[in-house]
C-alpha cells in the first residue's frame, strides 16, 4: 500500500516560517530605496518535492513596511513596523525558493507595494497627516533647505541627496512639512563644498558612507526646522550650541 | 388543531461534550497567523 501524502504545509508551520524569514531577506537585500519590510503573514505556501532534501517553495507574503531605512544596519528583527495611522506602505509578494538540506535559496520573486488606503487611514485617525508626493514642492524645499542646514552646521564631508524617502504636510492645527531622505557623504568638506559643489562625488558605496535625515519643517504658526541626520557607521561630533541640529550616533555593524 | 409549541433555545451546555482524548480539530494551514497588524 503506497503511504499517504504527507499533510500540506501549514502556513504557521517552522519550516514555512524560514521560508518567509529567507525571502523577506532576500527581499530587502534586493532593494535599494525606501525601508525595510517586514512579514505580516504567510498568505499562502506551496511544497513541490524535488527528491531526499530537496523542494521547490512557492511562499505568498504580505509585508509591511518598518521605520528602517533600506541602508540602515540595523537588523529587521530591530526595526520597528510603522504604524496604520502614519500612512505606511505594504507590500505583497510571491516567491520560489528551494531547499536544499535545509538551506534556502530564492530562485524568483515578484512583489508589489502600495500605501495604505488614505480613507482607511483617515478612519482611523482623522487628524493623522498623509503622505505627500515625493516632488510636491513643499517637499523638495524642505529637503532642500535640511540638508543646507545640516550641511552648514557640521564639519564632517559634505553630504548629498540620495533620495527622499517619505514626506507628510500637515496643514491644522498649524502648517508643517515632515520629510525623511537618505544622504550619502562626498570627498568633500562643507567648505569645499561651498566654493565648488559640482567638484563633491559621493565616496565609494560602502554603508559606512550611508546616512539618513528627518526634517521637521514648521511653517505656520512660526517659522521652525529641525534636523536630525543619523550617519552610519560615522562617529559624528556633537554640536550643543545648535539647538535645531540634532545628531544621533549610529553604532559600526559588521 | 396544530399548535405551534415553543422550544427552549439550546445553551452552551446543551452541546454534546466533545469525547475525552479526542484532539481539537487543526486550525486552517493557510493563511498563517497576522503578525502585527491587520490591513
Amino acid at each position: 500500500v503506497p503511504a499517504a501524502p504527507p499533510p500540506p504545509l501549514g502556513c504557521d508551520d517552522p519550516e514555512a516560517e524560514a521560508a518567509a524569514e529567507a525571502a523577506v531577506n532576500y527581499i530587502n537585500g534586493q532593494s535599494h530605496h525606501g525601508y525595510k519590510f517586514t512579514v505580516n503573514r504567510v498568505k499562502d505556501i506551496r511544497v513541490v518535492p524535488q527528491g531526499p532534501n530537496n523542494a521547490i517553495m512557492f511562499v505568498d507574503l504580505e509585508l509591511l513596511e518598518t521605520k528602517c531605512p533600506i541602508l540602515s544596519p540595523t537588523p529587521l528583527e530591530n526595526c520597528t513596523v510603522r504604524s496604520f495611522a502614519e500612512h505606511a506602505v505594504e507590500g505583497d509578494c510571491d516567491v520560489k525558493l528551494q531547499k536544499v538540506d535545509g538551506v534556502f535559496s530564492v530562485l524568483a520573486s515578484k512583489c508589489h507595494s502600495h500605501e495604505d488606503s488614505r480613507e482607511d487611514v483617515r478612519k482611523v485617525c482623522p487628524d493623522c497627516p498623509l503622505l505627500a508626493k515625493m516632488n510636491n514642492t513643499e517637499v523638495l524645499e524642505t529637503v532642500s533647505a535640511a540638508l543646507n542646514d545640516y550641511n552648514s552646521k557640521t564639519t564632517d564631508p559634505y553630504l548629498r541627496l540620495l533620495e527622499i524617502g517619505r514626506a507628510q504636510i500637515q496643514y491644522h492645527p498649524g502648517h508643517v512639512v515632515v520629510v525623511e531622505f537618505a544622504v550619502g557623504a562626498t570627498n568633500c568638506s562643507a567648505e569645499e563644498a561651498k566654493a565648488n559643489v559640482q567638484a563633491c562625488q559621493l565616496l565609494p558605496e560602502d554603508q559606512s558612507n550611508f546616512g539618513f535625515c528627518k526634517a521637521v519643517m514648521v511653517k505656520r504658526p512660526s517659522q521652525d526646522l529641525q534636523v536630525d541626520c543619523q550617519l552610519y557607521g560615522h562617529q559624528v561630533p556633537c554640536f550643543p550650541g545648535y539647538s535645531s541640529l540634532g545628531i544621533t550616533l549610529s553604532q559600526d555593524t559588521s | 388543531s396544530v399548535t405551534k409549541r415553543a422550544v427552549a433555545k439550546a445553551t452552551q451546555h446543551d452541546k454534546v461534550p466533545r469525547p475525552v482524548g479526542f484532539a481539537p480539530p487543526p486550525p486552517p494551514p493557510c493563511p498563517g497567523k497576522i503578525r502585527h497588524f491587520d490591513i
